[in-house]
């Protein structure tokens, strides 16, 4: 563990926080895409599929229940809970987010480490978690006015896994047989897919006017 | 036993 994974684990920690406040307290998902929500839950369902077979430490099995638990249960709120579903944008979150899960099924199939069930199941949920943010960022582009707590979600989860990037870096220099180029490129294409959401969040903090993302 | 290396990162 270096200080930029536990930097990036607990900016991650951080947005899932934020949403699950917003939608706790304030009873209220609007601006965020349920189709994101869904994607991600998925991510982590494929992604964990060892969290009963491979110990790998305390910290390591608390934050992949966490993380499980705040996704699925986010989307539980968007769909059943009887206030929060009211508040939540079914007209503009129109992502056909199937278009997503196939290709990067297929991709999982051809790039993984192993041709293992739960290698390419890895390699998928890497692959998924990288496009994942499209429906949301679609989302963001159609709602006119985005809430705090919706922008600092986005960029918190945007930030993750740019300390991410850092922790592989390290690890590389650092370790001798480290490389996972499938981890490294996904992350690579996730971190820059927020790049111009960061660009207008660092300009709407700097110049302390409302985020608006053009058309 | 499996050589494959569990992934350690979230």
């Amino acid at each position: 563990m270096n200080i930029f994974r536990l930097a990036g684990d607990m900016t991650h920690l951080m947005s899932v926080l934020v949403l699950l406040l917003k939608i706790h307290t304030i009873k209220s998902c609007a601006g965020i895409s349920l189709k994101t929500q869904e994607l991600y839950a998925l991510v982590f369902a494929t992604r964990y599929l060892d969290i009963f077979t491979d110990f790998i430490s305390v910290y390591n099995t608390i934050m992949k229940l966490i993380f499980l638990g705040s996704s699925f249960s986010i989307v539980w709120y968007m769909r059943r809970h009887k206030l929060v579903r009211r508040s939540y944008d079914k007209e503009q979150d129109t992502f056909r987010h199937f278009f997503l899960v196939l290709p990067c099924l297929l991709l999982a199939l051809v790039m993984n480490e192993k041709f293992t069930f739960k290698e390419v199941m890895w390699a998928f949920s890497l692959y998924l978690e990288a496009v994942a943010i499209l429906p949301q960022l679609v989302l963001l582009q159609r709602t006119k006015n985005i809430d705090n707590l919706t922008g600092q979600y986005v960029f918190l989860l945007g930030a993750y896994r740019a300390f991410y990037i850092f922790n592989w870096i390290y690890r590389y220099f650092t370790e001798p047989h480290y490389v996972h180029w499938i981890t490294w490129i996904s992350g690579l294409v996730q971190t820059l897919l927020y790049a111009d959401f960061f660009y207008y969040y660092f300009n709407s903090w700097k110049n302390n006017v409302k985020l608006h993302l053009p058309a | 036993e499996d050589n494959e290396t569990p992934h350690d990162e979230l």
